[in-house]
């Protein structure tokens, strides 16, 4: 494995959003790993529509909440095609849920996996080079606070509340470190980003972790 | 009842300065996590909860490693 490894560096990373008032970060999270699977594949990098997951995954609560897992679930059992997000905006307010017409252009999930990786971060390491972004939960009620910096204490981990997506690591400084994009605003943190001590399962990095396949 | 909502921001705001104390207390690194004022810091911890932190935990198996074949 490369002792530093940025996804960002390959210019297929979306910008950081902004979820504002809404408990939709599991659709942002989904959303992230998906957009970056697909531009690895060789597609032009494109915004998919985040508030079509949230109106329309029937399993989450939209703003009121949800799961990466019943998320990528859904995805997967209706092949549903991911319109890009300039067809469907974000509103930051669940809706009624926009059908769009079988041969209307968009992305769909094939398929995914999710393991605890918990004790075996360096294995989480090469799931990351190999398979693109993660969407991961994490445990951030310390984030409120952030400013900058890598974290390494203040965080639990089996208390996940907040989906996130790991985009890189870097590994050459005395701090191993994951890179992880929130959705919280690029005004947030390390311009929207939020770097995490590799090992020890800090916030929970590693308790899911979820890689798309397209 | 704005002066009632100045008052619950100010006790937020109160509130986070005393957690960014506790939080910057074990910062001894350069490369440590810093600890201030953010765009949320006039929400207590609960509505800061009830607001941004929605996702369910997920559980998955664990990580078997990798398959060697052949």
């Amino acid at each position: 494995l490369p002792a530093k490894f940025d996804w960002r560096d390959k210019a297929v990373v979306a910008p950081v959003q902004n979820q504002q008032a809404c408990g939709s970060c599991w659709a942002f999270s989904v959303i992230g790993a998906m957009q970056s699977v697909h531009a690895i594949g060789g597609s032009q990098l494109e915004q998919l529509s985040v508030q079509q997951v949230l109106d329309c995954s029937f399993r989450n609560e939209g703003c009121n909440g949800g799961s990466i897992s019943k998320a990528l679930s859904w995805l997967k059992q209706t092949r549903v095609k991911l319109v890009p997000q300039s067809e469907y905006p974000y509103k930051a307010k669940t809706g009624i849920c926009h059908f769009f017409s079988p041969s209307h252009a968009g992305v769909a999930l094939m398929n995914f996996t999710a393991h605890d990786f918990s004790g075996q971060e360096v294995a989480m390491m090469g799931e990351l080079v190999q398979r693109g972004p993660l969407a991961v939960v994490v445990d951030a009620v310390s984030w409120q606070d952030y400013l900058g910096g890598i974290i390494q204490h203040h965080c639990s981990s089996q208390y996940s509340n907040h989906a996130v997506l790991v985009v890189g690591y870097d590994t050459t400084g005395d701090i191993p470190y994951w890179i992880v994009q929130n959705s919280w605003g690029a005004t947030w943190g390390n311009e929207g980003y939020v770097y995490i001590k590799i090992g020890g399962n800090i916030c929970g990095i590693a308790d899911y972790v979820a890689a798309v396949f397209l | 009842e704005n002066s009632a909502e100045s008052h619950r921001r100010l006790l937020g705001l109160q509130e986070a300065v005393k957690r960014h104390a506790l939080l910057n207390s074990v910062s001894t690194t350069p490369q440590s996590a810093k600890y201030g004022f953010t765009q949320f810091s006039d929400l207590s911890q609960e509505e800061f909860k009830d607001l941004y932190l929605r996702a369910s935990t997920d559980r998955a198996p664990l990580f078997s490693g990798l398959k060697i074949e052949g």
